[in-house]
């Protein structure tokens, strides 16, 4: 009688090497995947400044915008900044902008001009890109009866502005110092 | 300062360090991008601005920024080696950018009023005691306002102390400017956190001594005067 063959398990047994070796090779190809993926998601942000200059027909300049810290130029700096976030958060820039920092007030023959900073986030290949969106979506809201804010025809468009630059506009209040009383913790 | 602490990075960004060869000499406070606002007396041996520098930072061996001076005006009607009109503008060789850690103080309205009692705040390099050891970082110390009729009276400065003068310190001592905090800022802070200069460290006798707080030159009544220097 032909006694077939025991068939002996088949133990695939990998030496431990081997184990090492392709569990090394997965881990560097799943690193050579996402590194690159994290970090021009993450890190390649850099942040742009951009300076505009808006025109506000509807007020008209009153000397208490050149009070430091008057009543008057607080209130109106906190209503253009809530406009401008209002414009770009409903835009395609929504991801992108950051926040907006309204510098001095300028008298003019209608009305009153406000210098502003706007600062964006984006990977350093598109900044030429967002210039131009934001300079569309600036001219395209600003030109529609909704907002109080006008395009200053004098400086149309917006301008880049380094970060030292940037950095002394923000910091040009007087008297932001300690926090006092300390905060209790 | 007198019994005061050490000042955290960028709680007194206006603060700063008037120095020659080096060497501090005075403090000053940043009142826009070139002027600064100090005592006239820190000028009463050495008037060349060429001989001046100015630095900003919390400390005077490695600061973060410096300027040379270009011009300093002390007030007309000060004299050396008296208290009164204790005032002088610096200009700056070139204007600072400003940044967290450096940028300017408010100045008040002539109107502003500062009560006894007030709670201020006094910064400086000076000494931590009479004729004690001179500190490398920015020291600052709370002190409260007295009012002038009390730091007239006999056993305190007896009629020293004119309206262009602001009293603070506390008549038990301890608390106080001392030498080497000259020219700098006695400041107040306003709703929002804000810091208005009411006060430039001017003199006092001692440091900390019972019944001899610190006297300061009073800001407000020198606005007009500021204002005809710098245009600010």
């Amino acid at each position: 009688m032909y006694q077939p063959g025991i068939l002996e398990r088949r133990t695939l047994s990998l030496k431990p090497w081997m184990i090492v070796l392709i569990t090394t090779a997965i881990v560097l190809a799943l690193a050579i995947i996402i590194g690159p993926l994290v970090y021009f998601l993450e890190y390649d942000q850099t942040t742009q400044y951009y300076q505009a200059s808006f025109q506000i027909p509807s007020i008209d300049y009153n000397p208490d915008f050149s009070v430091e810290h008057s009543k008057i130029k607080t209130d109106l700096k906190q209503k253009i900044n809530n406009e401008i976030d209002k414009i770009f958060q409903r835009s395609s820039l929504h991801n992108n902008y950051i926040k907006s920092h309204v510098g001095n007030f300028r008298p003019n023959n209608h009305g009153l001009k406000a210098d502003i900073l706007l600062r964006f986030k984006f990977t350093s290949n598109s900044a030429n890109t967002i210039k131009r969106q934001a300079d569309k979506i600036v001219h395209k809201n600003l030109k529609s009866n909704d907002s109080f804010l006008k395009i200053d025809t004098s400086l149309p468009y917006l301008r880049e502005v380094n970060g030292a630059q940037a950095e002394h506009v923000l910091n040009s209040c007087c008297g932001l110092g300690m926090e006092y009383p300390p905060v209790e913790r | 300062v007198a019994h005061g602490q050490i000042a955290n990075k960028a709680a007194w960004p206006w603060q700063a360090s008037l120095q020659m060869d080096g060497m501090h000499f005075c403090g000053a406070s940043l009142i826009s991008a070139d002027w600064l606002l100090t005592a006239a007396h820190c000028f009463d041996t050495h008037k060349n601005p060429k001989l001046w520098m100015a630095s900003f930072g919390t400390t005077l061996r490695s600061p973060l920024m410096r300027r040379k001076v270009l011009s300093i005006i002390v007030h007309e009607n000060y004299a050396a080696h008296k208290h009164e009109d204790d005032i002088a503008v610096v200009k700056l060789s070139t204007p600072v950018l400003f940044s967290e850690n450096v940028h300017r103080v408010c100045l008040p309205g002539a109107t502003f009023e500062v009560l006894p009692e007030s709670k201020v705040f006094v910064t400086g390099w000076g000494g931590l005691k009479a004729n004690g050891p001179f500190p490398n970082t920015l020291r600052q110390v709370e002190v409260e306002v007295i009012s002038s009729d009390v730091c007239n009276r006999v056993y305190v400065y007896g009629g020293a102390v004119s309206s262009g003068m602001i009293c603070a310190g506390f008549l038990t001592g301890e608390r106080d400017a001392c030498e080497g905090d000259s020219g700098g800022p006695l400041v107040i802070v306003q709703d929002q956190n804000i810091w208005y200069l009411i006060g430039i460290v001017s003199w006092g006798i001692g440091c900390g001594k019972e019944n001899k707080p610190g006297l300061y030159t009073k800001v407000t009544h020198y606005r007009d005067w500021i204002k005809s220097k710098t245009n600010i």
